[in-house]
């Protein structure tokens, strides 16, 4: 474990944390995609099948357990929730993210490290991370004004996978040159597609106005 | 044990 990988994983759960929070004491979910997070209940579904068969730390396993509960929960929230699915923007939240899953999944179909159900589901889950926050992104270019939460919350979850982009780094050089195409890749992809908004975001945050993406 | 890449991750 390094301080990249450790400041990754709690600007991941920071980022959920905030989500949660917005949710639980606004009971709204106004500006927030259900696409998105539908998208990475299934990537922590996928990419923690071995939850129970290999034990790799204490740290390892209960932080898995807490993005699976808190991923889950949102995702019960936004649909059942009787007050909270009420402030659901359904009718913007249109963006096909099977369209996002399918071609993940075929591409984890023909390129991985190994071809098993877990390594492929895993891969799978690699790729759909890159790009399930796409729906969120398209949102909130929809909705006139963004709250600070909403806001703050993407750029937390940008900020994680820009921290992991650190973390490889530092292992390729500290741990034998050991390299890893997919989730570097996939990776850089993901933080690329927060560029824009990490523009508007510091921005906003600079000259003190409230959060806009250009339509 | 035969190291995954990555595996130790989130």
């Amino acid at each position: 474990m390094n301080v990249f990988r450790l400041a990754g994983d709690m600007t991941h759960l920071l980022s959920i944390i905030i989500l949660l929070l917005k949710i639980r004491a606004t009971k709204s979910c106004t500006g927030i995609s259900l696409k998105t997070q539908e998208l990475y209940v299934i990537v922590f579904l996928t990419r923690y099948l071995d939850l129970f068969t290999k034990y790799i730390s204490f740290y390892n396993t209960t932080m898995k357990l807490v993005f699976l509960g808190t991923s889950i929960s949102i995702v019960w929230y936004m649909r059942y929730h009787k007050v909270v699915k009420q402030t659901y923007n359904k009718d913007q939240d249109t963006f096909r993210h099977y369209f996002l899953a399918i071609p993940c999944f075929l591409l984890a179909l023909l390129i991985h490290h190994e071809f098993t159900v877990i390594e492929v589901l895993w891969t799978f889950s690699i790729y759909l991370e890159a790009v399930a926050i796409l729906p969120q992104l398209v949102l909130l270019q929809r909705s006139r004004n963004i709250d600070n939460l909403t806001g703050n919350y993407v750029f937390l979850l940008g900020a994680y996978r820009a921290l992991y982009l650190v973390n490889w780094v530092y292992r390729y050089f500290t741990e034998n040159h050991l390299v890893r195409w997919i989730p570097w890749l996939s990776g850089l992809v993901q933080t690329t597609l927060y560029a824009d908004f990490f523009y508007y975001y510091i921005k906003s945050w600079k000259n003190n106005e409230k959060l806009q993406l250009p339509a | 044990r035969h190291y995954y890449p990555g595996k130790d991750e989130l």
